[in-house]
């Protein structure tokens, strides 16, 4: 996260870390349900198989266990079908863990938004992840804020892309606050009057975070795939 | 290369880049830079004259979106095969060595426009420095001059009837970018080889139709997709399953669509099972809080908050159809509610039907970031 700042444990319940050995963390991810976590497609190209990943919840510091942590080998990962890995669109897969997590004060899910519910232009909302900070690796997770952005406005920034509406988009025009490598997967969440918080998006892509070029974080528009989510969930609980 | 210095097979050159191996070190791969796809060369090799290691890394540099970007400003005529001998250097199949572009060229691009980036604050790529590339004609050392008809603009853009480039998202956007206006002339669905939805007139690829997800808003392009016979019912991916097999609570069509959707709640809260192309109503005998949490779940919803058995007052209650709770299932199966039950058609002796109500589970709280007063 560019510009963001060092979060506090307990304040993102449902930030995960998807690992695999010998990397570590390679992606963000976001617990939904007990057994299930939302990532992006993106980060299993060359690492199809679910033997080589597990789940880690309830930390702040990668470098440091806590006593909240929880770990979970992954048991299936389901990729979109019309994930396009040229244009980067549809980018979204549901991670079926390999046993129930446990709830507590510091591992909890996300709301998922009602079908067709999108967050209003220029809603300030937040981002999480232990991605980039712009001239390393953090350990401890960030936290950012950031503005929703038109798709209309999003699509000029990015001349040499389409912004589908399987994106959403979030950030500033100067890029002060942003996602960035290693972010991926990990939530864009807004809080609802009723003081819950809701999973709009999924940190998929953007212009090259630290480079001259600027602009907004485009995210996996997680509403348009409300359906898809619940089907998944429902095929595998089932054994369909 | 297994140390610094390559092995003999690599030409002895004193470096490798850091794909070569002391088994493999031809240099040359084929382009697949979109944005350079229409070189009068083919291969590549890395790294580029950017100090990119591969062409993953050069799709998504800083140049590669600002070259063709500059190309729109016509401010050089060659700028475009400029950009790609730098991004993707042309690789010589027979010394699998770079082939560079020529001072002049270098020369030439930089002078016409490096201006035009200074006025939006932009600075001509430093790593582009001219004096690293020859001479033209120099001896034994070969470098790149354009063709006087080489291409100009690059796949990523769209040629405008006067000759300039622009980005083809800019095709058909509603704003004319064209100095001729020729970027949105032609722009229906069929001259951009689309297709178009009937309804609400956007432009869908042609591998989208009947391809199982609904890009239209009225959904035509998943119409008339297949022909089911009469006791057969479409999947969604248009396969045709006899109406029998349908929400059975196995999987017949390949994309499991038979098993979607099988059962809801009504505006009362009615337990409603769709089986065999049907609606049913479930009897409540039998039924035990099991089957209220199964069938709340496979809903989506969450957990059930409260379970009614309710008399059927409506009028359609005569004509209707009952299941019934099928007596030998087994708590250890997890089947949805459709394959608990069967019996079809027979009367229900209470004629109690379920009424449900289901709530989201816990979701979205923090409990550990709450204020502490101090």
């Amino acid at each position: 996260i560019l510009g963001g700042r060092t979060s506090r444990p307990g304040r993102w319940p449902w930030q995960c870390s998807l690992q695999s050995d010998p990397s570590g963390h390679i992606c963000g991810c976001v617990l939904i349900g007990r057994k299930w976590a939302l990532t992006v497609a993106h980060c299993f190209e060359g690492r199809e198989s679910a033997d080589v990943w597990k789940v880690v919840l309830g930390i702040n510091n990668l470098d440091h266990p806590s006593p909240y942590m929880q770990t979970r080998q992954v048991k299936s990962i389901i990729v979109h079908s019309r994930y396009n890995r040229a244009v980067v669109d549809y980018d979204i897969s549901v991670v079926e863990l390999e046993s129930e997590v446990e709830v507590t004060s510091y591992v909890r899910p996300i709301c998922l938004p009602n079908h067709g519910q999108l967050p209003k232009p220029d809603k300030y909302c937040h981002i999480t992840g232990w991605g980039h900070v712009g001239n390393r690796m953090p350990f401890k997770l960030q936290e950012g804020e950031v503005r929703i952005i038109s798709v209309s406005q999003c699509q000029s920034y990015f001349d040499m892309k389409t912004i589908t509406s399987r994106m959403l988009c979030a950030g500033y025009e100067a890029g002060t606050i942003d996602s960035c490598m290693g972010d991926s997967g990990g939530p864009l969440v807004c809080e609802e009057d009723d003081g819950r918080w809701s999973l709009y998006g999924l940190t998929s892509w953007g212009s090259v975070c630290f480079s001259k070029f600027l602009g907004p974080g485009v995210y996996a528009n997680v509403t348009h795939f409300t359906e898809w989510i619940k089907r998944q969930i429902y095929l595998r609980t089932f054994h369909l | 290369c297994i140390s610094t210095s390559c092995l003999s097979g690599c030409h002895g050159n004193t470096t490798c880049d850091l794909r070569d191996t002391g088994s493999n070190c031809s240099g040359c791969e084929p382009i697949s830079l979109e944005i350079c796809m229409n070189l009068p060369y083919n291969f590549t090799r890395f790294p580029n004259y950017l100090g990119h290691h591969s062409q993953k890394e050069t799709s998504v540099s800083w140049e590669s979106s600002l070259f063709p970007a500059l190309v729109q400003t016509s401010c050089y005529k060659y700028l475009m095969f400029f950009a790609c001998t730098v991004l993707v250097p042309m690789c010589d199949p027979l010394t699998q060595q770079r082939v560079p572009p020529c001072r002049s060229l270098c020369l030439s691009s930089k002078e016409r426009c490096e201006s035009v980036l200074g006025i939006v604050g932009l600075q001509w790529p430093e790593d582009t420095n001219c004096t690293q590339f020859p001479e033209e004609g120099q001896t034994n050392t070969s470098c790149l001059l354009p063709d006087p008809d080489v291409n100009e603009c690059s796949p990523s853009h769209f040629k405008c009837r006067s000759g300039r480039c622009v980005l083809s998202s800019k095709l058909c956007d509603g704003q004319t970018d064209c100095d001729d206006d020729s970027d949105e002339e032609t722009c229906g669905c069929v001259e951009r080889g689309l297709w178009e939805c009937p309804g609400d007139k956007t432009c869908i690829n042609h591998n989208m139709i009947c391809d199982g997800f609904p890009d239209c808003s009225l959904k035509e392009d998943e119409h008339n997709c297949s022909v089911c016979s009469s006791h057969e019912l479409e999947c969604s991916n248009h396969e045709c399953v006899h109406r029998s097999l349908w929400c059975d609570s196995r999987k017949h069509c390949s994309d499991s669509s038979d098993e979607w959707n099988c059962v809801s709640l009504s505006e009362g809260g009615l337990v409603v099972v769709y089986k065999s192309g049907m609606e049913y109503q479930v009897c409540a005998d039998g039924w035990s809080s099991n089957h209220s949490s199964i069938t709340c779940t496979q809903m989506g919803l969450g957990s059930p908050v409260s379970t009614e058995m309710v008399q059927d007052r409506s009028l359609s209650a005569v004509r209707r159809r009952w299941l019934h709770i099928n007596p030998h299932w087994s708590e250890h199966n997890i089947i949805p509610l459709q394959g608990m039950l069967g019996k079809r058609g027979q009367s229900c002796q209470s004629h109690k039907t379920i009424s449900l109500l289901c709530t989201k589970d816990e979701c979205g709280r923090r409990p550990a970031a709450r204020m502490v007063k101090r």
